[in-house]
């Protein structure tokens, strides 16, 4: 299992290093291995968004940290994509930018997996091919309402 | 393999029974806090076979049952399906329907059901084996998941890594 | 000190029961010791959101858990105003008619207390009367840029 | 008593010395990702005597002196100032103004001033006592508390209602 441990942390790097970027617009991230046993150590996300220097996540911002981490959950999808995709309110950190950065690679990847997210920002539902509205119309009882972008945002209020 | 439709009955705030189908690969779930947004995903991780309550929000599992509101009175039982298509696994005829279901009533009994015909819950884990999917998937990202996932010690995010990848 | 803290769960209670109807338009909310051991026993919040029943802090949604908890240290703050507050996006999992009475509350505290809070939401920074940009242009550097709402608006982007 | 400025220099990302200004009691701070908004929080937080560099999102406190970036070299300090206005506490005159500053050097050397004139750590928690303010009050809610709260174990809340009430 050590050269099985050592294949993944390989090919999860291939895969983080194109994944970050396009994410951040720039900047790059990898895994280490946090020790020098194979078997046992653990591993940390070393980021480094575009302009900034390498650093540890916890220096990183909320924004930057969320970003990271959705980098590193893609990253790992388009190694062993499942068939569908489910994202609760992950872009809730982000700015308007970040957001319009995430919300173009979930479409991109929609080819071949099929994504259902859950937003409160106007950005991430725009690229949805069908909006589900669940409102609670009876207190305490939910059901789901078709909406279109328009309603949606009003839902919102 | 997608997932075409949800069947919602008795499970935490959907009382009636429900259905919200998923015609296309981009669709987005909106709607005040509260509403039962995230309830939906919860729905999916329980059918899947999820077996802890706390990773459902709740103390026991009898709390994925609708509890009552302010005008109806709680359900007996609670039932999630999911319909997949296109499925192409070794198992079933290429681009095959499948539907998986999970039933659980108040005296704590707990059923799952494949195409309508009772089954183990061993026999839904193994269907999903090695497509990515399951109760604890890094493809289902709970709210507040992502956060969580960083601030993870190193040991931890091995773990992830090896059940992931 | 057996006195002393029931003492604090008794006004905290006291204010709490009137923040949260301000802050979720209706229902209400309490500190319940856990075991009845005045001096150990830890405390537990129950709300109960409007049209809901009663239920533990843990069966709440993102954003009602969010809310509940902006209500509690809000409660404390009348009880104890201290001279100014901090808010780092506490808004963020909010939908928008719970931004819009969260920011109505922090404007109408804002007679006692000073508040500096960062915020990514249109409707928060509505109702501040200054707001001061931070920009990396060099990055890696901050540097505060003064800006109008429309300026806040576009940095989003 | 309210906090009329900051002065922050070789702080985090504030490699420049700068003056942020709050003439009004409601004042948003906004700005993109990453681009040093919470190290503002961060910088009060540490001048009111914050002594553990986790607190601060850093593994050591030297943490907090600009390390550099593209195209800057790193700092050899960090200096925070806090001006209070319309101070009305007993030992000042009413309505007075107070500069609190905390400076730490690469050496792990690190001073309080008090209106210009070096004082110890507890003269600035003193300053502070009674007013409800302090390095960990309620009064300062960073970036993801609000949800730390709510998830907290009962014994937890309890110590936080003890410390805030
Ligand atoms: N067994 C149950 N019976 C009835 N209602 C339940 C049950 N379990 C949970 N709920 C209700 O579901 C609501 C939470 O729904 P959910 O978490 O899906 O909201 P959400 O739409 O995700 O909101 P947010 O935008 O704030 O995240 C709670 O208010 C809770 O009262
Ligand atoms: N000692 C330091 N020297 C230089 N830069 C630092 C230092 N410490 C932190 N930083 C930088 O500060 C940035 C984080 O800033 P901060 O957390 O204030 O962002 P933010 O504006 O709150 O963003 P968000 O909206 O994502 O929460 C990080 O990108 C980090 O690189
Ligand atoms: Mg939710
Ligand atoms: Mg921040």
């Amino acid at each position: 299992t050590k050269v099985r441990f050592q294949e993944t942390l390989d090919s999860v790097n291939g895969s983080l290093v194109a994944m970050f970027p396009r994410l951040f617009g720039g900047g790059q991230a990898h895994l280490e291995l946090v020790g020098d046993d194979l078997l046992k150590s653990g591993v940390a996300i070393i980021a480094r968004p575009p302009g900034k220097r390498n650093s540890t996540i916890h220096l990183l911002s909320g924004g930057e940290k969320a970003l990271t981490a959705i980098a590193l959950v893609f990253a790992i999808f388009e190694l062993n994509p499942a068939p569908f995709c489910m994202l609760d309110e992950v872009d809730a950190p982000l700015d308007d930018t970040n957001v319009g950065r995430f919300s173009a690679l979930v479409k991109s990847m929609s080819g071949n997996v099929q994504f259902i997210f859950i937003s409160h920002n106007k950005i991430t539902m725009e690229i949805a091919e069908q909006l589900v509205g669940v409102t609670m119309q009876e207190a305490g009882v939910s059901r789901p309402v078709a909406v279109d972008l328009d309603k949606a945002v009003g839902m919102l209020n | 393999m997608r997932l075409s439709k949800i069947k919602l009955a008795g499970f935490k705030s959907f009382v009636d029974s429900t259905i919200i189908s998923f015609p296309s690969n981009l669709v987005g779930v909106v709607g005040p806090n509260g509403c039962g947004k995230s309830n939906v995903i919860d729905a999916v991780r329980w059918v899947m076979g999820e077996s802890s309550a706390k990773h459902l929000r709740g103390a026991a599992m009898l709390d994925v049952i609708f509890n009552g509101s302010g005008s109806r009175r709680p359900a007996e039982s609670a039932s999630i399906e999911l319909i997949f298509e296109h499925v192409n696994l070794p198992q079933y005829p290429p681009d095959s329907e499948i539907a998986i279901k999970r039933q659980l009533t108040r005296d704590g009994q707990s059923h799952y059901f494949m195409n309508g015909v009772r089954c183990r819950r061993k026999d839904i884990t193994d269907l999903f084996l090695g497509t990515g999917l399951g109760p604890r998937s890094y493809a289902i990202i709970e709210q507040g998941m992502i956060s969580r996932l960083i601030e993870a010690k190193p040991d931890d995010l091995r773990v992830f890594l090896e059940e992931a990848a």
